[in-house]
C-alpha cells in the first residue's frame, strides 16, 4: 500500500505545472525514502528530476518501492479539481492499475475523490555523474523567469557567460539583440532577492530559450533558482520546494543539453 | 548552432 498526504497540497499542483509540459508521461517512483521521478522531454534534450522526501508529507506509507507511471497532462488535470487550500492524498494499492486522489478542503465538510489510470512506461533512466560545476549562480526566480521570457522575443538561443562577479545572458536574432548583466549582491537584507555567483573559471555557453520557459514554470515554486554551468556539459536549473515553514521538501532540477557552434 | 542530445553526456543506468 503506499499513500501519501500534503496538508499543502497546492505543492503538489505546482509540481505538475511545471513539469507537465515538458514531459508527457513518466513514472512516479515511490520508496520508504519518498516520490521521485526523472524523465527526458521527447527529443532528448532536457531532463527534469523530481525529489520530494517521505518526511515532507503530513503522512507517508509505502510498504514496498511502487512505480506510478501516468499522463501527466492527465495527473495536472485532475489536480487542477483541488482547490490551493486543500489537502491532497494520493493513495495506490500493491499491483493496482490506478491511483486515487482524495481532496479535503480545509475547514469544511467537502471531500472530493479522483481516479487516474496507471500505465506501464519503458522508463529509461540516466545516470547523472554528481560532478563540481565552474559557475554556480543564484538568483531570484522571478528575475530568471522574466530573463527567459524576454530575450525569446529577440531569438531562440541565450549565451550565457559568467565572468569575475556577473553574469551575463546575451540573445541576437534578425531584429537585433539584447543583453541582460547581472552583478553579484552585497545584501543580505533580502535573501530571496539576492544575486550570488560562485566561479572557478570564466565560461560561455549557449542555450535554447524554448526549454528554459518551460524551467521557468517552476518558478512558483521558489524565490530563488539556482544555475550551474560547466564547459561543454549540460546546464543544471534547480529549484528547492520548500513548505510554508520554510522546511526543505526536495528539489526539482533541470537538465539542458547546450548548443555548440557547428 | 546546432543543439545537442543530453544522452550524449548522460548515460543510461
Amino acid at each position: 500500500m503506499f499513500e501519501a498526504k500534503l496538508i499543502q497540497g497546492a505543492i503538489l499542483k505546482k509540481i505538475l505545472d511545471a513539469i507537465k509540459d515538458l514531459v508527457n508521461e513518466a513514472s512516479w517512483d515511490c520508496s520508504s525514502q519518498g516520490m521521485s521521478l526523472q524523465a527526458m522531454d521527447t527529443s532528448h534534450v532536457s531532463l527534469v528530476a523530481v525529489q520530494m522526501k517521505a518526511d515532507g508529507f503530513d503522512k507517508y506509507r509505502c510498504d514496498r518501492s511502487v512505480t506510478l507511471g501516468m499522463n501527466l497532462s492527465s495527473l495536472s488535470k485532475i489536480l487542477k479539481c483541488a482547490g490551493n487550500d486543500d489537502t491532497i492524498t494520493l493513495k495506490a494499492p500493491d499491483d493496482g492499475d490506478k491511483i486515487t486522489l482524495v481532496f479535503e478542503a480545509k475547514n469544511e465538510s467537502e471531500t472530493s475523490e479522483y481516479e487516474v489510470k496507471l500505465m506501464n512506461l519503458d522508463s529509461e533512466y540516466l545516470g547523472i555523474p554528481d560532478t563540481p560545476y565552474s559557475v554556480n549562480v543564484k538568483m531570484p526566480s522571478h528575475k530568471f523567469q522574466r530573463i527567459c521570457r524576454d530575450l525569446q522575443q529577440i531569438g531562440d538561443a541565450v549565451t550565457i557567460s559568467c565572468a569575475k562577479d556577473s553574469i551575463r545572458f546575451a540573445a541576437k536574432g534578425d531584429l537585433g539583440s539584447g543583453t541582460v548583466n547581472l552583478c553579484q549582491t552585497a545584501s543580505a537584507d533580502k535573501p530571496e532577492d539576492s544575486v550570488s555567483i560562485s566561479m572557478q573559471e570564466p565560461i560561455i555557453q549557449s542555450f535554447a530559450l524554448k526549454y528554459l520557459n518551460h524551467f521557468a514554470k517552476a518558478t512558483p515554486l521558489s524565490p530563488q533558482v539556482s544555475l550551474s554551468l560547466s564547459p561543454d556539459v549540460p546546464l543544471v536549473v534547480e529549484y528547492s520546494i520548500t513548505d510554508d515553514d520554510g522546511s526543505d521538501f526536495g528539489y526539482i532540477r533541470y537538465y539542458l543539453a547546450p548548443k555548440i557552434d557547428e | 548552432m546546432s543543439q545537442r542530445t543530453l544522452t550524449s553526456f548522460f548515460k543510461p543506468t
